[in-house]
């Protein structure tokens, strides 16, 4: 349809407060959402568009480039807070495609696309010719890898049985030859001194992550080193469900549920 | 350069308002 009057879009300056404004928005929706992996935080507007709405309104439609953080997805700190993963680890940078309502004063995200992709190794050699290099998480070396840092931890519980979440990213270091892993793990319903069979163990109701780092080194028999931070249990929240329908399993064994799907549907608003 | 008056100034043809600025470093 040819554009009316008003119905044209104005190129908006992408260092302008408002815009500014609007891209924050949309990465707290991001951050708020995530399903897994880490937070990222906002590098450079590449391009802001403000379109008229009708009945009222506007949309501003933006192009965000952003950079992974230190604060995996579960982490509580904000992420303005959150250390940027530095070049020498192999950044990850992202790429988004968001378009928001902006109403009444109020922002509101109407949808969202991002696309991540690493630094090129090339790049990270350049800066430094020994850094560790990222490596696809479901590589034979980071599975055995996150085997052995994940028995380790559970060999050094004296509480609950912790299983496997989420490998969250896994590097290659060529000095010594080791692998460097980041993952998830949740508290189960079995005592880690006292498990035999794990696959028996069910993940708690009531939540209790942990997000680890492990290196590993390759020469066997070396000695394993992982770190966890435990993370606030995470209550049960009841889902809203539609009409006829049963309440949610909340059981041991109940699939589990990210706090952050919650607040998907209804939306931030500044 | 022939600039008509009335008509947009250089020093504001020579404003690119995108990209903006960059927080930390490019990749």
């Amino acid at each position: 349809a040819p554009h009316g009057p008003g119905l044209g879009y104005t190129q908006l300056n992408c260092d302008d407060p408002e815009t500014e404004q609007a891209a924050q928005v949309a990465l707290d929706y991001i951050n708020t959402n995530l399903a897994g992996g880490f937070k990222h935080v906002l590098n450079q507007i590449d391009k802001a568009e403000l379109w008229s709405r009708r009945p009222a309104g506007e949309i501003y439609v933006l192009e965000l480039d952003t950079l992974e953080t230190t604060c995996h997805a579960l982490d509580h700190t904000p992420p303005e807070k959150c250390p940027v993963r530095e070049r020498m680890e192999h950044a990850v940078e992202g790429d988004c495609d968001v378009q928001l309502l902006k109403m009444d004063g109020q922002f509101r995200v109407l949808s969202v696309k991002c696309h991540s992709s690493p630094d090129s190794a090339e790049d990270v050699i350049k800066l430094c010719p020994d850094c560790p290099l990222l490596v696809p998480r479901n590589s034979t070396k980071v599975v055995h890898a996150v085997e052995a840092a994940l028995a380790a931890f559970n060999a050094h519980s004296n509480g609950s049985y912790f299983q496997l979440v989420e490998v969250s990213r896994a590097q290659l270091a060529p000095l010594p030859p080791s692998v460097y892993v980041e993952f998830v793990v949740a508290a189960t319903d079995c005592v880690a001194k006292e498990v035999t069979d794990p696959t028996k163990c069910n993940l708690l109701a009531e939540k209790q992550y942990a997000f680890c780092k492990a290196a590993v080194p390759e020469k066997v028999d070396a000695e394993v080193s992982v770190t966890c931070k435990m993370f606030q249990t995470q209550p049960v929240v009841p889902q809203p469900q539609p009409e006829g329908t049963s309440a949610p399993e909340v059981g041991p064994g109940a699939p589990m549920t990210h706090q952050a799907d919650v607040t998907a549907a209804a939306g931030p608003v500044l | 350069v022939v600039v008509k008056p009335g008509g947009p100034s250089l020093a504001a043809a020579a404003v690119r308002p995108c990209p903006g600025r960059i927080r930390h470093f490019k990749i």
